[in-house]
């Protein structure tokens, strides 16, 4: 059996011309992240990733 | 022989003329036979359907107009051992598998039985909320066995997106252009996964058989409703259908006033808690900031998933992941292959083939969808707030061949899906209300 959860979130902002527009600075922020890797094993209630 | 062959008179005789005309009848009844063979099998592809063999004859058992009479069981292609297992009768082999686990077993051979398939698929029986394996009368209940309080704690970021069963991440990732990628970059379609905007309602939510009866006037009504209303907002709904494959209207999806829908609700067994339903209010921040609020450049949102498996010795009860309203569900009775990582590597699409329960929503974010998909296993997928729902049963099989006959009568093409709404679960939040970690139903044996 399988569990397929489909979602909307955010993708997070674009950083501010004052934060830069280069290299790491370039990653949208405040949007989602995952916390899982592919093969790994979670329990109920474990974070499957966060906003 | 020489002697034979120089020696015998060779005498000619003309061949009666209808012998030749019966010949030649003949093999042009074969001509067109095969001709007209071979444009019922392009129609037959193009309806969406794989040319089954057998008993289904070289007619297709269909009606004149080309449209499949029956919802026909589609044959996937893939290596052998797909192609064994799509000839078994997986739904009826799981239902027996069903009625033998719900066999008693004996007193005296539970406890070593329930340990020896705990080794065997890993159960930690020391979180199984009942330490006497005696209560458990058989393997499907202890399969659906409960655990104790306290051993699943809830992440504690109110923010987190929880795992709403114990598993194995298979896959998870954004959906880009409408396509869920899936192991081996095989890809599917949302549309298949979800079901398309065009639902088949229940006109008798108490009867099961009209579960899979035809869309209702009511939804035609409300469509040209909705075509006489403002153009702009048509086009933003459609544009978002398009997108997601799902017909969420913005002002609904962004947490603003829901639209009024013309379907009735299937069934509202359990009526939230009021403070469970306040709770979820006020996660989802209802009506604090109008819609429009949503779509600047801050607030972006994009489409993820995440596919979670179930290995047979996992406690199978599945949770809420988060704090979000249920509005609608869509059965889809499929198939029931197994589900297991090797055959989803094989076997491209496989979570659109098999059966499974779609359950749609809305959570803070927006979007939300949580869909359990059975296996040749656990055909059984329960869900505490619907009653009605019955699945891998022989009457909604029935139910929902029949809805394709009929479909197929009218000339429309058969949506694959029985939708329900939860609207009269709670008439603020139009659907069924769910708190992070409540639990939701589960996986049972056949």
């Amino acid at each position: 059996s399988t569990v397929v959860l489909v979602f909307e979130a955010p993708k997070g902002r674009r950083p501010s011309f004052d934060e830069g527009w280069l290299g790491e600075k370039t990653k949208r922020k405040g949007g989602w992240n995952w916390a899982v890797e592919k093969g790994q094993k979670v329990k109920m209630g474990q974070a499957l990733g966060w906003v | 022989l020489r002697k034979a062959l120089s020696e015998t008179r060779i005498k000619w005789y003309p061949i009666p003329v209808g012998l030749g005309i019966g010949f030649l009848g003949l093999v042009q009844f074969y001509k067109v036979n095969e001709r007209e063979r071979l444009r019922r099998d392009e129609e037959w592809e193009d309806d969406g359907y794989v040319k089954s063999t057998g008993s289904s004859g070289e007619n297709g058992d269909r009606s004149p107009g080309g449209t499949p009479k029956r919802r026909e069981r589609i044959r996937p292609s893939g290596p052998w051992q797909v192609q064994v297992m799509s000839t078994l009768p997986l739904k009826a082999i799981s239902r027996l598998w069903g009625k033998f686990n719900e066999l008693q077993i004996p007193y005296y051979l539970r406890v070593p039985g329930f340990k020896l398939y705990s080794f065997i698929f890993g159960v930690n029986l020391s979180e199984v909320s009942e330490p006497d394996l005696h209560v458990y009368p058989n393997l499907a209940s202890f399969f659906y066995r409960t655990l104790k309080p306290g051993v699943r704690p809830l992440d504690p970021n109110p923010n987190a997106l929880l795992s709403p069963a114990d598993g194995r991440v298979l896959q998870f990732g954004a959906i880009v252009s409408g396509e869920v990628e899936q192991v081996k970059g095989m890809t599917y379609s949302l549309d298949a996964l979800l079901g398309t905007s065009k639902p088949e309602t229940s006109p008798n939510p108490s009867d099961p058989a009209r579960i899979f009866a035809p869309k209702s006037d009511n939804h035609q009504q409300s469509t040209a409703t909705h075509k006489d209303g403002d153009e702009d907002v048509i086009k933003q709904d459609e544009e978002f259908a398009q997108v997601n494959g799902i017909s969420y209207t913005l002002p609904n999806l962004f947490s603003g006033p829901p639209q009024k829908k013309p379907k009735k609700a299937q069934d509202a067994s359990t009526t939230p808690k009021a403070s469970s339903e306040a709770e979820v209010r006020a996660d989802l921040a209802l009506g604090e900031r109008p819609w429009y609020a949503r779509l600047t450049s801050e607030h972006q949102t994009a489409l993820f998933y995440v596919v979670v498996y179930l290995a047979p010795g996992d406690y199978h009860r599945f949770h809420s992941p988060c704090s979000w309203v249920v509005e609608k569900r869509r059965h889809f009775a499929g198939e029931l292959y197994s589900v297991s990582p090797y055959l989803q590597k094989t076997l491209p699409g496989l979570f659109t083939l098999n059966e499974r329960v779609v359950l749609l929503g809305r959570w803070r974010w927006g979007f939300f969808s949580f869909t359990p998909v059975g296996a040749t296993n656990v055909g059984s997928i329960k869900v505490n707030f619907d009653r009605e729902l019955r699945t891998n049963s022989l009457t909604t099989d029935t139910a929902a061949d029949q809805a394709a006959e009929e479909a197929a009568k009218r000339g429309e093409s058969y949506g694959g899906f029985a939708e329900a709404t939860y609207e009269a679960a709670s008439p603020i939040l139009h659907g069924h209300a769910l708190r992070r970690g409540e639990e939701m139903g589960g996986f049972q044996l056949g």
